[in-house]
C-alpha cells in the first residue's frame, strides 16, 4: 500500500511539466527514501533523475519498495486537472494496476479522484558515480532559459566554457555567431540572483541546445539552476525542488571525432 | 562537426 500526501500539488505539476516533453514513459520508484524517478530520453542522449524526498510530504506511507510504470504525458493531463493551490494524493495498492491521484481543494469542499492505468517498463537502472566536477556554475534559473532561448535561434550547439574570466556560452549557425558572457556576481540584494562561479579547472564542452532547451522547462521550479561541468562527463543541469528534493539533467557531451 | 555521444557511454547499468 502506498499513500503520499503532498500539501504543495504544485510541485508535482511542475515536475511533470518538466520531464514530459523528454521522457514518454518511466517508472516511478517508491521506498522508504522517497519518490524517484530515473529516465533517458529515447535516443539516450539525456537522463534525467527526480528525487522527492519521503520528509516533503505530509504523509508518507509505503509499506513495500513499489515500481510503478506511468505514462508522462497521460499523468501531465490528470495532473492538469488538478488546481494550483490543491492538495494532492497518490494512492496506489501492492501490485496492483492502476495509481490514484487524489486532488483536494485547499477548503476541502471540492475533492477528485483520477485513476490511471499503469504499464510495464522495461527500463534500465544507471548507477550515476559521484564525481567531483571541473567548474560548478549557480546561476538565475531565469537567466539560463534566456541564454538557451537566445542561442537556439542563432544555433544548433551551444560551447560552454568556464575560465577565470567567467562562464561563456557561445554558438555558431547558418547567420553568424554568438558569445554570452556572465561574470561571477555576489553582489546582489537577493541570494538567488547571484552567479557563483567555482572554478577547480577550465573546462569546456558542447551540447546540443535542443536539450538544454528542454532541460529549462524546469524553471518554475526554483528560481536558481547548477551547471556542474567536467571534461570527462555529461553535464549535471540541477534544479532543486523546494526543501524536499532535486530534477538533475545529465546532458551527454558532443564529442569531436 | 562535434558528434553526439550518449549517456550510456559514461554510466554502466547500476
Amino acid at each position: 500500500m502506498l499513500e503520499l500526501r503532498l500539501v504543495q500539488g504544485s510541485l508535482l505539476k511542475k515536475v511533470l511539466e518538466s520531464i514530459k516533453d523528454l521522457v514518454n514513459d518511466a517508472n516511478f520508484d517508491c521506498s522508504s527514501t522517497g519518490f524517484s524517478l530515473q529516465a533517458m530520453d529515447s535516443s539516450h542522449v539525456a537522463l534525467v533523475s527526480l528525487l522527492l524526498r519521503s520528509e516533503g510530504f505530509e504523509h508518507y506511507r509505503c509499506d513495500r519498495n513499489l515500481s510503478m510504470g506511468m505514462n508522462l504525458g497521460n499523468m501531465s493531463k490528470m495532473l492538469k486537472c488538478a488546481g494550483n493551490d490543491d492538495i494532492i494524493t497518490i494512492k496506489a495498492d501492492d501490485g496492483g494496476d492502476t495509481v490514484t491521484f487524489m486532488f483536494e481543494s485547499p477548503t476541502q469542499d471540492k475533492i477528485a479522484d483520477f485513476e490511471m492505468k499503469l504499464m510495464d517498463i522495461d527500463s534500465e537502472h544507471l548507477g550515476i558515480p559521484d564525481a567531483e566536477y571541473h567548474s560548478i556554475v549557480r546561476m538565475p534559473s531565469s537567466e539560463f532559459q534566456r541564454i538557451c532561448k537566445d542561442l537556439s535561434t542563432i544555433g544548433d550547439t551551444v560551447v560552454i566554457s568556464v575560465t577565470k574570466e567567467g562562464v561563456k556560452f557561445s554558438t555558431a549557425g547558418d547567420i553568424g555567431t554568438a558569445n554570452i558572457v556572465l561574470r561571477q556576481n555576489t553582489t546582489v540584494d537577493k541570494p538567488e540572483d547571484a552567479i557563483v562561479i567555482e572554478m577547480n579547472e577550465p573546462v569546456s564542452l558542447s551540447f546540443a541546445l535542443r536539450y538544454m532547451n528542454s532541460f529549462t522547462k524546469a524553471t518554475p521550479l526554483s528560481d536558481t539552476v547548477t551547471i556542474s561541468l567536467s571534461s570527462e562527463l555529461p553535464v549535471v543541469v540541477e534544479y532543486k525542488v523546494a526543501e524536499m528534493g532535486y530534477i538533475r539533467y545529465y546532458l551527454a557531451p558532443k564529442i569531436e571525432e | 562537426g562535434p558528434r553526439q555521444s550518449t549517456i550510456t557511454k559514461f554510466f554502466d547499468k547500476a
